[in-house]
């Protein structure tokens, strides 16, 4: 049985979402490009979970190139699991055949509250060290089949824009970003984790200041660290739960807010306050979350949507190491 | 050769919860640590 935890709650604010063909003819899917898992899963025909009566369901008898196994999958949300079964399949990513790939069929999807999920599925792009059950995750199949011709992949997140975002496999376009890439090796390979030196505001040491791990994840919309930490700032930005669960914070705090600066690897990361700061029709909210972290793994943060919109990232899988720019 | 997938932008879980009035019974029945994506065996 391949086992695997994908917190629901990581996906609650995610917002950028692209398209895959599973199968011959295939099959299209709205699913996650999350460098924070491994494994691919989408809904199938076998699940009648009223969460997958609104997505899109994958129908092996309409796929000539599907096979079987005898091999479940379970993955879980927490107060429920999705399980299903693993099978091989043809995977159409941008344009591309990606066969052979292993994915999860979900037989069952728990809770009514994922009818609602904006998404079919999940495409993990982190390490294979992590994926359950050992299944190939999609990018290294796309390199073990020379689909790709550098061992690497890059994102790009269009804050403002509904289109613009982009997720490229095998090469790094610079016209996405200014300057040049500094690079920082991943210290642990699973998760594409990186260490980072401290975090300030004003030039004092607000968080990590004996250095911290960070995982440079496309599939948590927000920034994360320690709660205690993480509460240190939202105070210091005036930010106040509000009644959906998020922190809610004036919008003029943009205006007069500092920077919040990630060093790392010996340079200097700013985050302004129109980055930390998510605005939308209904007010402004912090892009700061908190999260109980074993005490044990000492202090981690996630870098999130919230920092990839203002630094272009390349996961380079070739050399171990992260890729970071400026936007253009 | 470098291969391109569009991402676009969609209405978050949350915000789709909150229009369906959906968002309170989430939050009372779940106690969202994003922690618990990294360390499942704690979880």
């Amino acid at each position: 049985t391949m086992m695997a935890t994908e917190p629901l709650e990581n996906y609650m604010d995610m917002e950028y979402f692209g398209t895959i063909g599973i199968g011959t003819p295939p099959q299209e899917f709205t699913v996650i490009f999350d460098t924070g898992s491994s494994n691919l899963w989408v809904p199938s025909v076998y699940c009648s979970s009223p969460a997958c009566s609104n997505h899109n369901r994958f129908n092996p008898q309409q796929s000539s190139t599907y096979k079987g196994t005898s091999q479940s999958v379970s993955i879980a949300y927490g107060t429920g699991s999705m399980t299903g079964i693993l099978g091989y399949d043809t995977i159409q990513v941008g344009g591309i055949s990606d066969t052979n790939q292993i994915f999860g069929l979900s037989k069952t999807e728990p809770g009514s509250f994922l009818y609602y999920a904006p998404f079919d599925g999940i495409l993990g792009l982190a390490y294979p060290q992590i994926s359950s059950s050992g299944a190939t995750p999609v990018f290294d199949n796309m390199w073990n089949q020379g689909l790709v011709s550098q061992d690497l992949f890059s994102v790009y997140l269009s804050r403002n824009d509904q289109s613009g975002s982009v997720v490229m496999f095998g090469g790094i376009d610079s016209s996405y970003f200014t300057g040049n890439l500094n690079w920082v090796p991943v210290s642990v390979e699973g998760y594409w984790q990186i260490t980072v030196d401290s975090v300030t505001m004003n030039g004092q040491a607000i968080a990590c200041s004996q250095g911290c791990q960070a995982i440079v994840d496309t599939g948590t919309s927000l920034l994360s660290g320690p709660s205690d930490a993480i509460a240190n700032i939202q105070s210091y930005i005036g930010a106040r739960q509000d009644s959906n669960g998020q922190m809610a914070i004036s919008c003029s705090a943009i205006r007069n807010l500092p920077d919040i600066v990630f060093t790392i690897n010996g340079i200097q990361y700013p985050l302004p306050p129109s980055a930390y700061i998510l605005q939308s029709q209904e007010g402004c909210v912090s892009g700061f979350q908190g999260m109980n972290i074993p005490t044990a793994s000492g202090e981690l943060w996630i870098l999130g949507d919230v920092f990839i919109h203002q630094y272009f990232t390349v996961f380079d899988r070739a050399n171990n190491q992260v890729g970071l720019a400026p936007v253009a | 050769a470098i291969i391109r997938v569009p991402l676009v932008k969609k209405k978050s879980l949350r915000k789709n919860l909150m229009e369906h009035g959906l968002l309170d019974d989430f939050l009372k029945k779940h106690s969202p640590n994003p922690a618990s994506k990294y360390f499942p065996q704690e979880a």
